[in-house]
């Protein structure tokens, strides 16, 4: 028993010693490996696609319990004297700005209340050019540019694409791309308002030939960016224009990290992973935006359809059932009207 | 998380490969930090 007791007051000082060194090279590993990938970045280097053991690897762990079980432990009632203590840590780990929170530390009852946080009256100006599309999302950009070819590909990083088709679903209204890059526009008028729809279309009947002549039309393109959301970053997702959502479409699926690392290692990170897709139309035609989660953004709340919910415990062949749940919005035709800079949706963690 | 935002917009017609000023141009790098509100293309 004695051999026993000082075998142990030796071996767990050590265990402890060896597991804070191994999880310490790990992250000094990451640190350095994050800062090869900025330079590059800067240096306009473009990283290819090159899946790893690590990749391999997640496709087994339980990320979605994983992510569920971070949601409840973050949404803990913190005491009221710990909480400015763990929101200034967090804000110092992941550079959040605190400054900008609309209500004082304290009353974040909890780090999952605290990570949703609305900001401060005016701390986001929306660009006021009508012309614009604003960023819907506090981030970084991660790429953007032009849907090209037939089968409207965005790559994910160089070397590895991925279908627009296969990220908003089979039925999506994406205009056909024609052989010069160019997309159908089955429509020559703008809206925004059921009213102003209205107004165009007599606008459109009284108009001359001329006007409606194919050729005098301008020609569009189909675009896309992608915006990935650090921790630290303000979770909430706003309209980037003026436009007109007519249906929803949820996709369950994986919950795999989003970061750079794992877009240049998980193929099909973004139609693998659980994401709730808007659609509609703006004034130039066609758009959608896909709000995707991982596995610390675990669920996302819609404000236009508050009884929404993501990330519910699921049978595995329904989460990966290629067929997303879909609702349309009413009135028909039109949808859920947004003007720019409202709030659509919430990133929560877990 | 991830935003990915896909959209039609006026573009130029590559039959004449001329930017014109009703062209959608993208006002952002990548791994720009970007915030709400501000332009990622006019």
């Amino acid at each position: 028993s004695t051999n026993s007791s000082e075998g142990n007051s030796f071996l767990v000082p050590g265990a402890t010693a060896a597991t804070i060194l191994m999880l310490g090279a790990l992250h000094a590993r990451r640190l350095y490996e994050d800062k090869k990938l900025e330079e590059a970045r800067d240096k306009g280097i473009d990283m290819e696609f090159k899946p790893d053991v690590k990749a391999t690897v997640m496709r087994f762990l339980p990320l979605r319990s994983i992510s569920r079980c971070w949601g409840y432990l973050s949404s803990i009632e913190l005491p009221i004297w710990l909480r400015p203590h763990v929101y200034k840590a967090w804000a110092r780990a992941f550079h959040s700005n605190l400054e900008e929170a609309s209500l004082p530390l304290d009353h974040y009852a909890s780090l999952r209340d605290f990570f949703v946080r609305s900001l401060k009256e005016g701390s986001r100006p929306m660009d006021a050019d009508p012309k614009c599309l604003v960023s819907p999302a506090d981030g970084i950009v991660m790429r953007f540019g032009e849907i090209k070819g037939a089968g409207a590909m965005i790559e994910q990083v160089k070397g590895f694409s991925y279908s627009a088709i296969s990220l908003l679903g089979t039925n999506s209204a994406l205009p056909l791309i024609k052989e010069d890059n160019s997309s159908e526009d089955d429509s020559c008028f703008e809206f925004t308002s059921k009213l102003e729809r209205k107004r165009s279309w007599w606008k459109v009947s009284l108009a001359s030939p001329e006007v409606r002549d194919p050729a005098q039309r301008p020609v569009k393109g189909l675009f896309y960016c992608v915006i990935y959301l650090g921790l630290g970053d303000y979770h909430r997702i706003h309209s980037p224009a003026d436009w007109n959502v007519s249906v929803r479409r949820h996709f369950p699926g994986r919950l795999f990290p989003v970061n750079e690392r794992a877009a240049r290692t998980i193929g099909n990170l973004y139609i693998e992973n659980e994401r709730v897709v808007l659609e509609g139309r703006w004034r130039e035609g066609f758009m959608a935006m896909a709000a995707v989660g991982a596995t610390n953004i675990g669920s996302i709340d819609l404000f236009i359809e508050p009884d929404f919910r993501t990330n519910r415990p699921m049978k595995t062949k329904l989460l990966f059932n290629s067929k997303p749940e879909e609702r349309p919005y009413e009135p028909t035709n039109t949808g859920v009207a947004l003007r720019k800079g409202d709030e659509v949706a919430a990133f929560n963690m877990g | 998380s991830t935003v990915v935002l896909i959209f039609q917009a006026p573009m130029s017609n590559s039959s004449k490969e001329v930017s014109s000023a009703s062209d959608f141009n993208f006002s952002v790098k990548r791994g720009d930090k970007i915030r709400v509100g501000e332009a990622i293309g006019r």
